[in-house]
């Protein structure tokens, strides 16, 4: 496993029909939060599987203030990938 | 509970925790 210090999963059931979905990201190395947030280390928010863009979430998270702007792409990159799993997921479950 | 809540411009919201013990390791 890739060691970013960053992880991400599905924060609810998947259903596989509803293209916004919850995902928790947790954030192993405390050093990646700012300021007020280093006592944090669990960001929930919801993705749009259809209409958004990893990359575009994780400068959300920089211009909110969680992360620094180094961190964009590491963040960026471990919701890209499970957004990929989960895409991967429904593709291959036929629906009944 | 030190859960706070930040929103973006656009209308995203972001909610913050500290991670719960049994997830901590090492520590």
């Amino acid at each position: 496993a890739e060691d970013t210090g960053v992880r991400v999963e599905l924060a609810e059931e998947n259903d596989g029909r509803k293209a916004s979905i919850a995902l928790r990201l947790w954030v192993e190395d405390p050093r990646k939060l700012k300021g007020k947030y280093k006592d944090g280390g669990v960001i929930e928010f919801t993705f749009d599987l259809e209409k958004e863009v990893p990359e575009g979430v994780a400068q959300e998270m920089v211009e909110s203030g969680l992360f620094h702007e180094s961190d964009a792409k590491i963040v960026g990159k471990s919701i890209r990938d499970r957004v990929a799993l989960i895409k991967w997921r429904r593709e291959r479950t036929v629906p009944s | 509970s030190a859960t706070t809540q930040v929103v973006h411009s656009t209308g995203r919201r972001f909610i913050v925790s500290p991670v719960p013990e049994s997830r901590l390791k090492d520590q």
